[in-house]
């Protein structure tokens, strides 16, 4: 094994929600701003370099 | 790495010395902007290849735990952590759950979607070398990882998704692919030395077993490893019967399985294969 490198195995977090405004209860999550989600993964040291989505979801890839 | 944002629910995942945990807190914030309450929560990883290089709080799962219980709230009452071995020494899997009571309660009503995340080390070193970028290629880190997904054929894993893709400069892949409310993702380091390649999936009981055999073997193909691990985390179903049916056949051998139970998330079943050489 090599002394050093870039270290493969990822971290997986997941966190469920819930709500009763049937308005947020469409989009939830998903009406996030970009720039509240950069917030984050600024904390985390990510930055997003792809994204996309459909229907029912957003996708996005990060960087690292 | 990557993050899926659904209407009630965020997945994260990210590699190298990520902080992810350190997201909990602005996420439970903003979840809260929105007039929404964190209900359960999921954290798992295997093994770090490197784990003195982790910063805090992912130093050990003892410090991740602690990190995690004092930034949960209160109402995430039920609680458990556990180490699943294997009979490898450095492939174990780590998970930490915790949930409301309502979700305790949901646990008769039986989620159908399954996740199976499959970690595969010691990769092909032929295979391993698509994921480099040529020098001087004239493309940017969206066409490069558009080249990569067509030339290894993980664009045919499931021809049918949508696929967003990238390239890392000078080596480095991933890729996320969508279809409906499903997702898979793929994340490559193909260094020789510490090689590594994960793929994630999400199923439903009611699919057809043989799909998700399929889509395994089709995706542990692409890197030919030398070591496999698959987690699977389901509530009712015995969907892990299908991960050997899907490994074996590539010529690698069963070594180990362990499961436990957690709350909310069900259970999780951990299967570890080598190459028959080994």
């Amino acid at each position: 094994m090599a002394v050093s490198g870039f270290e493969g195995f990822e971290k997986r977090l997941e966190l469920h929600f819930f709500g009763d405004d049937p308005v947020i209860g469409n989009m939830g999550l998903r009406l996030l701003d970009f720039e509240s989600l950069e917030k984050v993964l600024h904390a985390v040291q990510c930055t997003v370099v792809s994204a996309v989505g459909n229907h029912y979801f957003d996708s996005y890839v990060l960087s690292e | 790495s990557s993050l899926f944002v659904y209407p009630t629910k965020i997945i994260i995942k990210t590699c190298g010395t990520t902080q992810l945990l350190k997201s909990i807190r602005p996420l439970i914030q903003l979840a809260c902007t929105m007039g929404l309450m964190i209900c359960s929560c999921r954290y798992t990883r295997g093994n770090f290849i490197f784990p003195k290089a982790q910063p805090y709080p992912h130093t050990s799962f003892k410090e991740e735990i602690i990190f995690l219980e004092n930034n949960l709230p209160n109402n995430l009452y039920y609680r458990k952590a556990s180490v699943l071995p294997s009979k490898l020494s450095s492939h174990s899997w780590h998970v930490f759950s915790a949930c409301d009571e309502s979700h305790i309660l949901m646990q008769n009503m039986p989620d159908e979607l399954y996740t199976i995340e499959v970690c595969m080390t010691e990769l092909d070193r032929v295979l391993a070398g698509k994921f480099f970028r040529r020098p001087n290629d004239g493309k940017n880190g969206d066409s490069a990882g558009m080249e990569m997904t067509e030339i290894t054929g993980i664009g045919d894993i499931n021809p049918d998704a949508l696929i967003c893709d990238f390239a890392f400069d000078p080596c480095g892949y991933s890729m996320n692919s969508i279809l409906g409310d499903r997702y898979s993702t793929i994340h490559v380091t193909p260094e020789d030395g510490f090689s590594y390649a994960s793929f994630e999936c999400v199923g439903s009981i009611y699919d057809d077993p043989n799909d998700i055999v399929e889509v395994l073997k089709k995706a542990v193909q692409v890197f030919r490893p030398g070591t496999v691990s698959v987690s699977t985390t389901y509530t009712d179903h015995e969907v892990w019967k299908c991960v050997a049916k899907a490994i074996e056949p590539l010529g690698m051998k069963f070594r180990s399985c362990t499961m436990d139970e957690f709350p909310a998330t069900g259970s999780v079943v951990f299967q570890t294969f080598t190459t028959r050489r080994k």
